[in-house]
């Protein structure tokens, strides 16, 4: 039962269970988010209650729907940004003149059959000190409109203070749910304080993607009897 | 690591035995974060009569499965047994790295067998 897995039947069982290859392994210095972490522990029976497959009384989970984000799905992904590494450390906060930045999220894993119910950006903005009335963030499609006026703007939101992270709905505004998926999402995202101010820095942003994938998700095949 | 199954045969009735899987025995411990196995179980026994009357305290056989048992018993040779599969199974959630290095919260259906049943 130790030999290595013959490649055959090893990569029948990877697409059985929705995946092309088996991934290479954990990357280096990559954590896993605490909201990956809480989705798993409330839909895990096994770890809800050890060693036994009941749930603990009043918590019933509906298949293919995830509770804590209150949407359809069976497949939840955290998609960090990949503009980060390659985004220059921010230029000193100069008052009013506060930088742009491009955001990269790679969609290529996701699988063409698979039905967005939830594109949530995430930002998470340090600075010396808050504004007051904080900051007005807008965000848009990069490297669209460029050369024929401003580019489109896809949101705009208020970033009140320092502390929690920025959240903001993509889908419906960044693409539509009924489109088909694109490879890459970038994003360019402006910050300007409300009052002449420091500017703040983008610390980190990633994408929490919910998918339904039908072909995974039988109650949605089988009609109940 | 599955429950023995004792002489080697199909060992009493129908129902569910213990399969605990474990993602380092087969070499998905790189890239699984959680859990590091499952109880997947699986099902092992006899559906002979009376026993696939009786259900053997899952759920109730098949009208087909019965009329095959009795076959069976009047004629041995001119019907098999019928068999013992999984008749409930529930999801497990599988929290693993993808070679994007997006950490994916995927649920799989059927993984787990809660219930045998004579089919």
């Amino acid at each position: 039962t130790r030999a290595p897995v013959p490649p055959g039947p090893a990569a029948a069982l990877l697409q059985a269970l929705g995946l092309r290859d088996a991934p290479q392994g954990a990357p280096r210095l990559r954590p896993v988010p605490p909201v990956m972490w809480r989705l798993f522990r409330r839909r895990d029976p096994q770890e809800t209650r050890s060693g036994s497959r009941r749930m603990s009384p009043g918590v019933t989970l509906q298949p293919c729907h995830v509770e804590e984000l209150g949407v359809a799905g069976n497949i939840v992904r955290h998609i960090p940004d990949r503009g980060a590494p390659t985004r220059a450390s921010d230029p000193a906060s100069a008052v009013g003149h506060c930088p742009e930045w491009t955001v990269v999220f790679d969609l290529s894993a996701v699988e063409s059959a698979e039905r967005p119910s939830r594109a949530r950006l995430e930002l998470r903005f340090a600075a010396a000190a808050a504004p007051e009335g904080g900051w007005e963030l807008s965000v848009s499609q990069a490297g669209q409109g460029t050369g024929a006026g401003p580019r489109p703007v896809l949101l705009r939101q208020l970033v009140p203070a320092l502390g929690p992270p920025v959240r903001a709905e993509l889908l419906g505004t960044a693409w539509a749910r009924n489109a088909s998926w694109p490879r890459s999402l970038r994003l360019a995202l402006a910050l300007r304080p409300r009052t002449p101010a420091a500017c703040a820095r983008l610390a980190e942003a990633s994408l929490l993607l919910v998918t339904l994938d039908p072909r995974l998700c039988h109650p949605l095949a089988r009609p109940r009897r | 690591d599955a429950e023995p199954v004792l002489g080697g045969g199909p060992g009493g009735a129908c129902r569910a035995r213990r399969l605990y899987v474990s993602f380092r025995e087969v070499g998905w411990h790189r890239w699984v974060i959680a859990p590091r196995g499952f109880l997947a179980n699986y099902c092992q026994g006899q559906c002979a009569l009376p026993v696939t009357l009786s259900g053997s305290g899952g759920p109730p056989a098949l009208n087909h499965a019965v009329l095959r048992a009795l076959m069976h018993a009047t004629t041995p040779g001119a019907a098999d047994l019928p068999c013992c599969v999984p008749a409930r199974l529930s999801p497990i959630s599988v929290l693993f790295f993808d070679n994007s290095d997006n950490v994916v919260l995927r649920q799989y259906e059927d993984m787990v067998v809660d219930e045998c049943g004579c089919r």
